[in-house]
Parts: C-alpha cells; sequence; structure tokens
C-alpha cells in the first residue's frame, strides 16, 4: 500500500539496504545480488 | 639412411627364426636392400626403385599405398606381422643364391608383394655384428630418449603441480578478498548509518523544538 | 632373471669388437653368468656367490660397493666403459677354453676386479640368435615406454594447459569480483551519503527555524 511504500522508502534505499540498522556480511551480501548489473 | 631390423619366419620353414634387415634412403620407394640371416648364415639383395614401381603397377596400387603395405610387411614398424608371409626358396641352378618372396594375407588369400633375389655373404660374421649393433644402438638411442622423456615428464609434472599450487592460492586469495571487502563495507557503511541515526536524532530533537516554539507562540 | 649386454674390446686384441652378455638372479652379488661373442664363436662361463665373495676380500672392498663396480664393469647400465678394461687370453693347457678378466683402471693403475673361466660353445647360433634378439626385445620394450612416456607427456601437458587456464581464468575473476564489489558498494554507500546530505539539509533548515522562532520571541 502507499502507506508500507512510504514507510519503506524512509527506512530503506532502492537498494533495499536499511538508513538505519547496522547491517553484516550475509546482509551487505544479500543486498550486493539485488543489485543488478545494469544499476 | 634408415634400418629396420625384425625376426621372420619363412613359410617353408616354420619355427625357424630369420632376422630381416632391410635399409633405404628417403623411403622404401626409391629402393632398398633385404639382408636375411638366420644366425650363422647371411644373404643378400636389393630392390631397385623401377622394380618397386612395377611391382606397384602389377598389383594396381598407387605408388605410396604399396610402398606403406612394403613398410608393415618389412620394417619392424609394422605391426601385423601375421598379415605377411614370407617364402624363401632355393634356387635349383645356383645353390649360392636364394628367393626371397613376401605376401600380404587378407583373410587366407595371399598377394605376392614383391621378391628379391638374395646371395650368400661370403663373411656373415659382418652382418652378424651389424645386426647385434643395430639391436644395441637402438637400445642405447631408445634409452636416451626414454630419460629424456623422464625428464620431460618430472618437469611437465612440476609445472602442472606448481601451476596447481597458483590456481589453489588464488582461489583462496579470492575468497579471502571477497571476505575482506565485505568486512570493510560493513565498517564503513555501518559508519554512514550511525550517522544518520544521529542526524535523525537531532533532526527529531530540533523539529520538537520547532513544535514547541510554535506551540509556545501559538 | 636380468641380462646385459654390451659392446667391449679387449686389449689383447684392440678394434676387435665381443659382445658380452651377463646374465644374473637378483644382484651380480648372488652370483652370474658370462657369455661372449665375436660374431662368429661364442663362449660361456660362470662366477658362483662364492667368487663374488672371495673377489670383495681380496680387494678388500664392501660387498655392495664391489657388487657396484661390477655392474659399472660389465652390464650395459655401465656408463664408463674406458674405466674398466678387459682381458682374453687363451689357456695353453685347453685350447676349448679362455680366461676373461676384467679390471678398473684409475689413472692408468690397473685393479683387478675378477676373472672367469669361458669354455667354447658348441652351437654358438644359439647365442647369437639370442643376442640379435635380445636388442630387438630391448627396443620393443624401450619403444613401448617411449610410446607410454610420450603420452603421459601429453596428458601431463594437457593438464599443465588446462590449470593454466583456470588460473588465468581465475585471476580475471578476482579482478572482475573486486571491481564489481566497489560498483555495489559505491552504489549502496551513495545511497547512505545522499541519505545524510538530505538529513543534514533538514536539520539544517530546522535548525534555522528554531533560530528565528528563538529571535522571534526574542
Amino acid at each position: 500500500s502507499p502507506s508500507t511504500k512510504q514507510h519503506f522508502a524512509k527506512e530503506y534505499d532502492c537498494f533495499g539496504d536499511s538508513y538505519y540498522a547496522d547491517t553484516d556480511k550475509e546482509q551487505l551480501k544479500e543486498v550486493f545480488r539485488r543489485i543488478n548489473k545494469t544499476e | 639412411m634408415d634400418t629396420s631390423v625384425r625376426r621372420i619366419e619363412v613359410s617353408s620353414e616354420p619355427g625357424k627364426i630369420y632376422f630381416l634387415r632391410v635399409t633405404w634412403e628417403e623411403d622404401l620407394g626409391s629402393g632398398f636392400s633385404v639382408d636375411l640371416c638366420d644366425g650363422q648364415s647371411a644373404w643378400t639383395g636389393k630392390v631397385s626403385e623401377e622394380e618397386v614401381s612395377k611391382e606397384a603397377q602389377e598389383m594396381e596400387m598407387k605408388r605410396q599405398i604399396y610402398v606403406d603395405e612394403l613398410c608393415q610387411a618389412l620394417t619392424a614398424g609394422g605391426k601385423q606381422t601375421n598379415s605377411y608371409s614370407f617364402n624363401l626358396s632355393k634356387d635349383p641352378a645356383d645353390n649360392r643364391s636364394l628367393h626371397f618372396s613376401y605376401e600380404k594375407v587378407l583373410k587366407d588369400v595371399f598377394f605376392k608383394l614383391g621378391s628379391v633375389e638374395l646371395h650368400t655373404v661370403s663373411k656373415p660374421i659382418e652382418v652378424i655384428k651389424e645386426l647385434i649393433n643395430h639391436g644395441l644402438d637402438r637400445s642405447t638411442e631408445l634409452r636416451a630418449r626414454n630419460e629424456h622423456l623422464l625428464g620431460e615428464n618430472e618437469r611437465l609434472g612440476q609445472e602442472r603441480d606448481y601451476v596447481t599450487e597458483e590456481l589453489k592460492k588464488y582461489v583462496q586469495a579470492k575468497e579471502v578478498l571477497e571476505q575482506d571487502l565485505y568486512t570493510r563495507f560493513v565498517l564503513v557503511l555501518n559508519e554512514k548509518k550511525a550517522k544518520i541515526r544521529s542526524l535523525q536524532e537531532k533532526l527529531k530533537q530540533a523539529q520538537e523544538e520547532v513544535e514547541s516554539e510554535l506551540q509556545h507562540r501559538g
């Protein structure tokens, strides 16, 4: 829903990496996996 | 000049071993000499280039194919000795010469490949010594080649092992690189996230202050 | 059982070639037989284990060292033929036997290594055929081993080339991985930096607002 979308947009960047919560290797690997070649 | 020595049996004397030595220049097609020895006596003869061409014609074979057949039949290079048969017959007119013929055997059908008149060698000791020397020299050559190949073998094995070790190191280095980069990335990224959290906190406070000011004014 | 055939010259007949065949079981120390052939006649004799031990004792050499010397002197394995000299002398008492001795030559000093009584072989043709066969068989064996080694070399070369290709791919993959991770990392990091910039902007505005409110109230 737009509100959820808005919530996520506030919490996460366009690659799905949280702005606030610390990351770790596994999560970062996951984020990298989502970044496809074109980007 | 090339020489080949091989053991043969002749159909007229089954079980008796003869040593057949063939010597030629470029290839058998340019003519060759034949020496036969039973370990005590020796006989020698020649086949000229013309005779080779004539035999090939009579057999209606291309020259090269015929020469290959001769190679298989007469030289040590040839493997299938049972595909060829040899005959030796005394010449009734001259007991110092023998008629030596060689045939290709295909499903029990004998095709004459060629023949040569052989004359008794007056001093067979020379032929015998050459035959023994041929084996010794060929073995020495082959042993040297063997040693060279063994050296090559060792070198190639070492190179392969070295490159394999390098590859293992690289595989490891790639994994280490990946882990190392992720560790660094996580550190840098979490620094930024801490910065964002603190800015978010400050902004929240600032906005609450504005809020309270506005209420205050209101 | 092992056999070795080599060419030798005997000092009493310089330039004349003899073929020396030595046959033994485990090693020369357990005794061996000696055949000598000049391409026409042949002589044979045996050296027993006791005689080997006795000779080693007389030379005050350790058995193994003595046996190694025998190997160098008598078998094809030995390289330095000029380090050994051979003598053949007729036995005045019996013209059917020869006295064959072998010596080690060190700086022109001759050390007797041993000797053996040889008796004439009644049918030398058998020894001669065996000597020719020995060369042929040894060559066939060595040729087969060479072919095997050539195959091994080819396989090792292919393995080495394959692993080298893999290594090149890995080197490349490592570089690509590094580039790739940095690219992705920059994207994610820049998102955070953009967020920090926007938060700082907002915080700046909020602080300016608070400022202006405070002035206002002031």
